[in-house]
């Protein structure tokens, strides 16, 4: 299947958290995000990585107006978790290349990549779906992304505005 | 948005390669992924989380055929990139939950990661999009999982295989 990438988007509303040094086992991903769903805050992205040394880091996104009570969910949580840190950042930016077949091209990724390495942007997150490439970005290089992005891939369609 | 989940996916195809302790900053991605692009390796998820002291974990997943080649490219860059480690595992499934408005509910995300929870099956990576919440499990728990989420969600369809 060829990628035929339809477009950008990108998303200025989302703050990330990040429950640093969980216990990875069973029961620990409903632990926290159990008490975020009972105070009905959204979330977008969740990322967990493959742990080493029996630990690893648990990240979700909520919408900036969330972010405060998130924090705090967070923070009195953690503790019982035996969680080492809590950390937080509402100053960033999710970006996408949106598109079909994007899954079966490991080109499609790396380009992306290498456009933003091009710009000197670093990549705080990554997270992807077979109609989607997303990356999380500090949010003083979101025009520079999407500009970059948008040439590289000789797109027409304007970006998308995702806003949560 | 009311979530309305659709289904469950599975993916038995897939092995997971990680790169691990690779400094975070621009450029690394692309480093990681061109070879793979080159050698025309496709890739179905790719998972990085926020870094902590200058270095974050690179994962991705290829289709089990290709998983010797790709460990064996990784291992070859992995040096040039200063990287501590290349991790495989080619025992490893995917499992979905599918639907539309998932994003809008944490409630969605702690039930699917409960329900696991209550099996005592380890969430060993998590990646979701607007339509998707993936985690990866060891294989030996593919049924049970496929199972207690089609009885929790309580879902009429059968849970499509989606083989690479
Ligand atoms: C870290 C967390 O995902 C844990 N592995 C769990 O299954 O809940
Ligand atoms: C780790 C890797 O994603 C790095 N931050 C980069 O931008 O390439």
């Amino acid at each position: 299947e060829d990628p035929i990438i339809s477009g950008i988007a990108f998303n200025r509303d989302e703050a990330q958290l990040t429950v640093v040094g969980v216990p990875d086992h069973p029961g620990i991903a409903s632990a926290i995000l159990g008490p975020i769903g009972a105070a009905n805050i959204e979330v977008d992205m969740i990322v967990q990585n493959v742990g080493s040394d029996g630990l690893t880091d648990f990240t979700f996104t909520v919408h900036k107006r969330d972010f405060a009570t998130a924090l705090q969910i967070m923070r009195e949580v953690a503790g019982s978790l035996g969680a080492k840190d809590v950390r937080g950042d509402d100053d960033i930016v999710k970006v996408s290349l949106v598109g079909v077949g994007m899954r079966s091209h490991a080109g499609v990724a790396s380009k992306t990549f290498a456009t933003l390495a091009r710009e000197n942007i670093n990549i705080r997150m990554i997270s992807t779906s077979e109609i989607k490439i997303s990356v999380v970005i500090d949010s003083k290089y979101l025009e520079l992304a999407v500009r970059s992005l948008h040439k590289d891939f000789a797109l027409d369609r304007e970006p998308q505005d995702e806003a949560l």
